[in-house]
């Protein structure tokens, strides 16, 4: 069962490598470190970024975006492993600024080929990557509607459907 | 394993029935605060099986049926059905496309459905346990969840490596 | 110091009324509740939204930028007892909506007469709003900077400032 | 009361002298992930009195100074200074602009400056007390406070009404 744990172990931190390097810049690096190695089965794990040229921090010293984006390159990662035949993303791409959605969106575009993403956003600019597009509104009656929505028609469609 | 279609009525703030389809490559969901986007979310975890009330924001489960507004009475029951082909024969059936339903009754009752077949909850979760999309994977993917593993409580980040181990 | 503090409690609680509805909508309406009246130093404060035509909700069965929008119009409420010469919001319009981001800056245009704000935001519409910008850049070195910028030239900007 | 403008030096992220104006109305802040926003949000809070490292995202206290680069080396001290303009008299002091600076060495001494003048940090606080703007106050608001007010953890609510009171 710890062989079992440890081959997954260490492939996640292949993967977490390379994913973070593709979500941050190409010199940075990062790392998954089991605090107590001995006891791996209930070992909590440390997660380390290094970017280039500045000093290793733990997660806790990054900043809102670099976060999420971390966190973002860790799920892919287990991912990655053992890949779902769907993902759904509510809102992830809030505290990204606008070269990190689209790096967040050219991933999700490649693993795309591989399972089905459902994206939930107020991000125009993953909107426009999206292949189908379903906008909601709540109507007055306090009940919710759904209607299929072309991007380019968006901002006139939202108007109609909230109003 | 692909996911083709979802179909709510009765649940949460979708009180009459919506039909979501889903083609390969990426399905967006938009619209203003409190639409119900959130909403279709929760019940794509609840039809495959959800049973925590607090991963479906809610205080109890029946919570989970629309309770009525000014001009709608609450509904009688919730049901969300979702629908996969089979493609990748990872379904352990012979069926080459899967239906399965979840309904909660304002009584309390509830009634799960394998192609509109009668089962228990267990056949629909002994069904999708290789799948990797059972409840409780991180195939679902919220903001929360982000801050489940920002934060580490009990552990949760070797929760998961232990999921998908 | 009860009777200060029911004061500032119903005070708080007009002003909540007031604001909720600005930010929401002309028929919607909210309270805010003691759970124990008969020790209110010591209780807990409920927060419960009316939304026109719908039942009424507590905090934790809204969506997630109702409940932003609702943390929002409660600390503006407090704000409006006893205004700071000035506040600061960071990146509190990143769950919002943009019909939502724009009430959100409009309330801000509004107190802005009385208090100055310093709002960090990824957002364009917000970025719209402001007076006076600044850009904030990480230079090789590890180094931040800032650089006044203009918003019509920002795209540029922002692209000059981080390469 | 109107705040003037903010120096920082050594401080987290910014280890060369940063200067930043205010005007009336509204001041933004924007920039990449990463690039330093919070960080300025964090050095207001402190310069007015912070005692709190996990307020300022920190582990220790000393982890305020710039920790140095590959290519710089580390800061020796931190320092913030911010000046107001005491137009509204509410500033109990004769002075018609008011600087308050806080330094803080690698050693770990503490140094706090009104006016220039060195000062403990009771004179500093006892003079924002009036004002709704020492640390600890709704002023600063992150999307943190706004979590802080849904989860309403040891009755945070109650706190906020208690302050504005
Ligand atoms: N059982 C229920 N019956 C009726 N309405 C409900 C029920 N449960 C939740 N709602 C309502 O559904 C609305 C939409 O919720 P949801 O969380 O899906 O919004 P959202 O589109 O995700 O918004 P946001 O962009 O703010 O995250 C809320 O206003 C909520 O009060
Ligand atoms: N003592 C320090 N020395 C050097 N760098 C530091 C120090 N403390 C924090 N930093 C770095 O400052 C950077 C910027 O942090 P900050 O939180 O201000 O970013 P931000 O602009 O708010 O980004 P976001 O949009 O993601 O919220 C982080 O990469 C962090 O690691
Ligand atoms: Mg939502
Ligand atoms: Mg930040």
């Amino acid at each position: 069962a710890v062989e079992l744990y440890m081959n997954a172990f260490e492939r996640v931190r292949a993967n977490f490598k390379e994913v973070f390097r593709r979500l941050f810049h190409e010199g940075d690096d990062c790392d998954l470190v089991l605090l107590h190695p001995d006891d791996p089965l209930h070992s909590p794990i440390e997660i380390v970024a290094k970017p280039k040229g500045k000093r290793p921090r733990t997660l806790r010293q990054l900043s809102g975006g670099e976060k999420t984006l971390t966190a973002i390159a860790l799920l892919f990662s287990l991912y990655l492993l053992k890949p779902a035949p769907f993902c759904i993303f509510d809102e992830v791409d809030a505290p990204l600024d606008d070269t990190n959605v689209m790096k967040f969106n050219q991933i999700i575009r490649e693993f795309s080929q591989q399972s089905q993403f459902i994206v939930v956003t107020h991000n125009k600019l993953t909107m426009a990557e999206i292949d189908r597009l379903y906008g909601v509104f709540m109507q007055e009656s306090g009940v919710s509607g759904v209607a299929e929505v072309s991007f380019k028609d968006l901002p006139q469609n939202i108007e109609a459907l909230t109003s | 394993m692909k996911l083709k279609s979802l179909r709510i009525k009765g649940f949460k703030s979708f009180a009459d029935e919506t039909l979501i389809h889903f083609d390969r490559g990426i399905t967006g969901i938009v619209g203003p605060n409190g639409s119900g986007k959130s909403n279709i979310v929760d019940a794509i975890r609840w039809v495959l099986g959800e049973q925590k009330s607090t991963e479906l924001r809610l205080s109890n489960m029946s919570d989970v049926l629309f309770n009525g507004s000014e001009r709608r009475k609450p509904a009688p029951y919730a049901r969300v059905t979702i629908e996969f082909e089979n493609d990748k024969g990872l379904l352990p059936t012979e069926y080459q496309t899967v239906s399965i339903s979840r309904t909660l009754f304002r009584s309390g009752d509830s009634e799960y459905r394998l192609n509109d077949v009668r089962c228990r909850r267990k056949d629909i979760t002994d069904l999708l346990i290789d799948t990797g999309i059972g409840s409780n994977t991180y195939a679902i993917i919220e903001l929360g969840m982000v801050e489940e593993i920002l934060a580490d409580k009990d552990n949760a980040r070797r929760k998961m490596f232990e999921q998908a181990a």
